[in-house]
């Protein structure tokens, strides 16, 4: 789960 | 998303628009490396296979689709606008695509976060992104001449990566288990490349000549 926020970087 | 980030993302899309503009108008890509334009192109679609299936945000859509649009929009004018082109200096832009790009798929297999194929293309293009510009930085040392806006794309492009490393910084203090070891790394080792260019440039800057990298 500790992936997801990385993936709302450009 | 925060101040560094946001800073970070508009530099990176000022620093796309430059080159796109520059190129559009003068009709001329004289200095500017193809083979980093391409390895860019190759950056965004391998980070962006999520754009049809999670919606994160209107502005991390949207701002996918330019820098897609406008990475593959400059490759294009670069190899097919008829005026363009003939200003392309092949000769000098000769570092090997598959000397970055093996080692980029290589290293992805073996250290990643999770073993899929989103996962390891996504990690790929964080590897890849950090040396794309490696073409560039060799073209202009070769060229030895940088024109301002070549020269402006350049620094703009690793400031850009620099705001994103203060963006982390923040998030890992601001977020619990903010942890991404693999994309700090990678963010640094990329900054780290440009150092040498920033020193030259803010000499040239600061000395008011004109910006030479030593051969």
């Amino acid at each position: 789960q500790f992936h997801e926020d990385v993936k709302d970087e450009l | 998303m925060n101040i560094f980030r946001l800073a970070g993302d508009m530099t990176h899309l000022v620093s796309v628009l430059v080159l796109l503009l520059k190129i559009h108008t003068i009709k001329s890509c004289a200095g500017i490396s193809l083979k980093t334009q391409e390895l860019y192109a190759l950056v965004f679609t391998t980070r962006y296979l999520d754009l049809f299936t999670d919606y994160i945000s209107l502005y991390n859509t949207v701002m996918k689709l330019i820098f897609l649009g406008s990475s593959f929009s400059i490759v294009w004018y670069i190899r097919r606008h008829k005026i363009v082109r003939r200003s392309y200096d092949k000769d000098q832009d000769t570092f090997r695509h598959y000397f970055i790009v093996l080692p980029c798929l290589v290293l992805a297999l073996l250290i990643h976060h999770k073993f899929t194929f989103k996962e390891v293309m996504w990690t790929f293009s964080l590897y890849l992104e950090a040396v794309a510009i490696l073409p560039q930085l060799v073209l202009l040392q070769r060229t030895r001449n940088i024109d301002n806006l070549t020269g402006q794309y350049v620094f703009l492009l690793g400031a850009y990566r620099a705001l994103y490393i203060l963006n982390w910084i923040y998030r890992h203090y601001t977020e619990p288990h903010y942890v991404h070891w693999i994309t700090w790394i990678a963010g640094i080792v990329q900054t780290l490349l440009y150092a040498d260019f920033f020193y030259y440039y803010f000499q040239s800057w600061k000395n008011n000549v004109k910006l030479q990298l030593p051969a």
